[in-house]
């Protein structure tokens, strides 16, 4: 569903050059349930903005279903991303002054869904998310996990094929952490949903059924293991 | 060394009111390691926004070092957080348009330490949360986990007597996490800081000797444990 082929990102400040990442092979298969884990700043939250086609690299190629992206136009790649693709940011990334409601309709709206249809599917997923009676509540009336989690339900909200989730359960409780990796589970499964986590949270790490290491800008493992 | 007494908080929104914390009591003594942790939404940020004097409770009292701080005016109440309370907010909360060092510097040169000393303890500080080569950069440059730990090094600037961090492990790699809970743990052993995380980490909880659980705005357990 995504590729990377040959992908090099660096940054440069000033005069220097800061190389993230250093030629990177990646495929994600339609379904697939992926965790991509490394030290912090081994460049995690870098492919997840790759993947989810937030960013270019600076050589090598990105396709989606086998198309690659440099051959789309501006607006035929941000139609493909709000349809299509999903993403929880590291940072959560909500409109601070809208609601959790009016933030997971966002990208419905945005994609011409019609308003009582995106309505009520927001506090649908709201309440898949444990947030019932949250829904009003604007950013700063929320607490860190509960941001996460509107993050996450907004991410689903157009019913992508692709999720990226960079961190999606770094400030949730064990109890909670398992509820919503249930429910990411769920739409895996049940829908075909191919998720791709960048995490260090073990408790996630366990329950994928594919984890990819990076180190030093490079793919150093890439192992199947049986989903607990 | 702080101290909630009775302590009751809770949000109005319209006229709805959400009842965060139903009546705490709470001490730290000098030189604890303590741990508060409770489910997403349980309240743990708001009682780091009380123990680090930036909240005031509906009912109830805050003290530290024995003085109730309601009998303090803003200047003092302002000065000895400042000089005596590091704070690590969940969000990080760094200044965007500062560097790492800069941003570490600010509350030295806020507290009247001379430019010199402060720019050299700044270096010091990012170069113990592994941050060396990285001072110059500005949040948005930066990794997720490097943000934190910024944040944890401003926290630490003006040597205070209390540090109260909100989920500072959240965005850590294990290798990492263990790094800054060494740091923490030796400056608390061998300089008798207090440190009160909140925090969901099970890496950070089976270092702290003490867990205060949190539950439906009421502590539900307060128990010593052997550290690891
Ligand atoms: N805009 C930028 N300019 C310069 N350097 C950057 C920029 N964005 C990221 N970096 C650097 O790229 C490296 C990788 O960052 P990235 O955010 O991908 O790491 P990460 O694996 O997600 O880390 P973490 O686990 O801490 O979230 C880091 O060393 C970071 O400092
Ligand atoms: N300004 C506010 N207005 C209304 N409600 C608020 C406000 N700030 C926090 N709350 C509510 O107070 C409750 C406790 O929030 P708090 O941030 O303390 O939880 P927490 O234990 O830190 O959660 P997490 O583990 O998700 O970070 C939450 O239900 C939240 O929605
Ligand atoms: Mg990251
Ligand atoms: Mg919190």
């Amino acid at each position: 569903v995504v590729a990377l082929k040959d992908v090099h990102k660096s940054y440069r400040a000033g005069d220097t050059e800061l190389r993230v990442l250093e030629g990177i092979d990646l495929v994600i298969e339609p379904g697939e349930f992926v965790a991509i884990a490394g030290p912090s700043g081994s460049g995690k939250s870098t492919i997840c903005n790759l993947l989810a086609l937030l960013d270019n690299p600076n050589r090598g190629s990105v396709y989606f279903n086998d198309q690659n992206v440099e051959e789309l136009g501006d607006r035929e790649l941000s139609l493909l991303r709000n349809h299509h693709i999903g993403i929880v940011f590291q940072g959560f990334n909500l409109v601070q002054v809208l609601t959790a409601h009016e933030n997971v309709m966002l990208p419905m709206e945005i994609g011409n869904t019609p308003v009582d249809k995106a309505s009520s599917e927001a506090y649908r997923l709201l309440k898949e998310v444990g947030l019932e009676g949250f829904e009003h509540q604007r950013p700063q009336q929320l607490s860190g996990g509960q941001q996460q989690r509107v993050a996450l339900a907004r991410a689903l909200a157009t019913n992508p094929r692709l999720v990226v989730a960079d961190e999606p359960t770094a400030n949730l409780d064990t109890k909670t952490a398992m509820q919503i990796i249930d429910l990411m589970r769920n739409l895996n499964r049940d829908h075909g949903v191919s998720f791709v986590f960048a995490t260090h949270d073990e408790r996630l790490l366990q329950r994928v059924s594919r984890i990819i290491r990076l180190l030093d800008g490079l793919i150093v493992e890439d192992t199947m293991q049986e989903a607990a």
